[in-house]
Order: structure tokens, then sequence, then C-alpha cells
């Protein structure tokens, strides 16, 4: 959906899964 | 109405893919390539790859947890494919350039054979 109505939200969008260590 | 778009939610989905293959988190194949092993996840091969969406579509081989590929197959090659699906990042080295096709080749991965001959045709002086 990509009506005029659509909000850009820049940052992140879920959890980070962390690195292996 | 309105919708909020995510810009970045592709992108950390597929980090944390690659996250998860590193930690072998859910990997569910090994790819054996000459005597090479990299193990990965048949969804994001699928989804990647015209060879590995037909092996994984098909009902007699959906369920291998092993995968050979063809002998001729590069391994580095391989490697910097495997890469790329996870990270969207395709390293060309003019060294490998030939191995990095031949096997973008085989694995069905066409923009990426693509992108290879425009490396190939930039790079040459001719």
């Amino acid at each position: 959906y990509e009506g005029s109505n659509t909000i850009k939200e820049m940052g992140r969008s879920i959890h980070e899964i962390p690195r292996q260590d | 109405d309105s919708c909020i778009q995510f810009t970045r939610h592709a992108s950390d989905v597929l980090l944390n893919l690659n996250r998860l293959r590193s930690r072998d988190i859910l990997t569910d194949v090994t790819i054996l390539v000459n005597r090479q092993q990299f193990r990965a996840h048949k969804t994001v091969l699928m989804a990647c790859s015209g060879l590995f969406y037909s092996i994984f579509t098909d009902s007699h081989k959906c369920n291998l947890n092993a995968i050979s590929l063809d002998p001729k197959v590069d391994p580095e090659g391989f490697a910097i494919l495997l890469e790329f699906m996870y990270t969207s990042r395709l390293t060309l080295k003019e060294s490998l350039i030939m191995a990095i096709m031949n096997t973008a080749i085989y694995l069905q991965m066409d923009h990426v054979v693509d992108t290879c001959h425009r490396f190939i045709k930039s790079s040459d002086p001719s």
C-alpha cells in the first residue's frame, strides 16, 4: 500500500539478533 | 486511513537472518561444494536462486538436509554468492569474476549474472 497517507518510518523495525561471539 | 512504512524492515530482517546463519540457528541444509560445507536456510536459498527454488519445491528433494553441487562449482564463488544472498552485497574481485559468474549461471541468479557481465564489460580496456 503506497497511498498518500503513508508515513515513512526510517528507524529500526525489529529487535536486533546479537552477533555470534 | 494511514499506513506506516518501515523503510528499513527488509534489510533489518535480512540482517537478522544473517546473524541466525552465523550462529547456526534454524539452518536446515548443508550445501557441499567440492569439499567445503556451507550451512544455510532453505527459504533464503530458494528465495534467491532458481536452482534452489527448483530443488526445494520438488517434493522428493525438499526434505534433504545436504545438497551436493556440481564439482565444477568454485567454492569461493559460491561463498561470495551466499554472502550476497544474506547481505545484498556482492563482492566482485577481478580474479574471481568468472568463477562468480559461472556459479551465478549455475544457481540461476539471473540479475547477478547480468551484473557480472556489466562488470566484465566495464573492466575491459578495449
